[in-house]
């Protein structure tokens, strides 16, 4: 995992930077107070190694914390895992905002297109029962203007 | 630059969702 | 020149080369505070060293020195530890896509395709709309039938009562009656008229 790669690749740029800053290193180049004060030399080396490893490790933890790195990490290995059978790249932004937001916009707009089509059906169902009623009304006034008129001629 | 990058990348993150949201508002405003 | 990681961006929120840099100056920073404190504790040690013949100069001179040195070291190695951190760590490879771009990948609408969707949302909408004022205007037809029909039934009512008067009264067939009537009228002036002659 990343979090392994990230401790790892850190600790061992520790360890190289401490090995290049040896004690002979640090001798030599303070000779003077070393052909002085050896034991103390060797005390404030030893101390200067401490003390840099220690804040360099508790700089790379702050980091970690203020960033949340650990979290998104694992998250990004997951992803990564999930995408490990796919060879081709990724979509990735175009850089043209108006472009890109149309696929967010594209799921929503076909729920509401299934919803129109369903109305726009029942609704149309409804209207031709409702036109067969009408239909039949019509026909039934007719049907009684006739016989009023056929009464109306007899009476005459 | 980094700003800006990061600033862009934030909206990328976010923005599509916010648009949706105000795009959806729009339309069934329209339809009322 | 500069690859700007503005995927890697959108997902760590900051951008790597950003957080290699703060690592990089915080490390820089420890590097110089340590030699500064070590440079410290030597002078302040042969302060107290009484006829003590070397110089702040010197040790300054020295600790220039391994800084030189360890400052050197330091840039290659933090060099190759960038490297690493920028393609295997803070790095999205190319064929991943992030969550919040997965619709992205599930509906690649081009412009045309979107348009033609739109259109026809539109048209739907048209559609319903037109649905509607159907409905409204047939309904107000049914409403309108429903009262013509109960004004004409009411006419055929009328008719109706008529002819049950005249049924009641026993004439089922008014106009058979009504024939008969005038037929018995003129007879009856008839036999009025006779009757007249008769009693001249």
């Amino acid at each position: 995992g990343r979090a392994q790669v990230f401790t790892t690749v850190v600790d061992t740029f520790l360890e190289k930077l401490v090995a290049a800053g040896s004690y002979q290193r640090f001798v030599n180049c303070y000779r003077c107070f070393y052909k002085l004060q050896p034991q103390l030399t060797r005390s404030i080396y030893d101390q200067f190694i401490s003390q840099l490893q220690a804040s360099i490790k508790e700089e790379i933890q702050e980091v970690k914390n203020e960033g949340n790195l650990e979290g998104l990490f694992s998250s990004l290995d997951k992803i990564v895992e999930e995408a490990k059978d796919r060879e081709e790249p990724a979509w990735r932004p175009s850089g043209i905002p108006e472009e890109d937001v149309r696929s967010t916009m594209v799921p929503y707009f076909l729920k509401h297109r299934s919803y129109l089509r369903r109305v726009l059906r029942e609704k149309e169902e409804e209207n031709r029962k409702v036109a067969e009623s009408v239909l039949m009304g019509r026909d039934r006034i007719a049907e009684l203007q006739q016989l009023i008129q056929a009464r109306q001629q007899a009476w005459q | 630059f980094d700003e800006l990058i990061v600033e862009t990348a934030t909206r990328r993150k976010q923005w599509p969702k916010k648009i949706l949201v105000h795009a959806i508002q729009t339309m069934k405003a329209e339809q009322e | 020149s500069v690859d700007p990681m503005t995927y890697e961006t959108q997902f760590f929120g900051f951008t790597p080369q950003t957080c290699i840099l703060r690592v990089y100056i915080a490390f820089q920073d420890y590097l110089f505070e340590m030699m500064q404190v070590v440079e410290g504790v030597m002078l302040k040690k042969l302060d107290g060293i009484p006829g003590c013949k070397i110089s702040p100069f010197q040790i300054r001179k020295c600790t220039e020195k391994f800084l030189l040195f360890m400052k050197e070291h330091f840039d290659k190695l933090f060099a190759k530890m960038e490297e690493v951190l920028l393609q295997l760590v803070l790095n999205i490879p190319k064929n991943v896509l992030l969550p919040e771009d997965k619709v992205q990948e599930q509906y690649p609408y081009s412009k045309e395709e979107f348009q033609a969707l739109q259109d026809e949302l539109q048209q739907l909408q048209q559609q319903c709309r037109a649905e509607a004022a159907a409905e409204q205007a047939l309904r107000a037809e049914l409403e309108e039938q429903k009262a013509v029909k109960a004004e004409l039934e009411k006419i055929l009512q009328c008719f109706d009562g008529l002819e049950n008067i005249c049924r009641e009264h026993g004439a089922s067939n008014f106009k058979e009656s009504f024939a008969l009537l005038t037929q018995s009228s003129r007879k009856l002036q008839d036999v009025l008229k006779d009757v007249e002659e008769k009693s001249k």
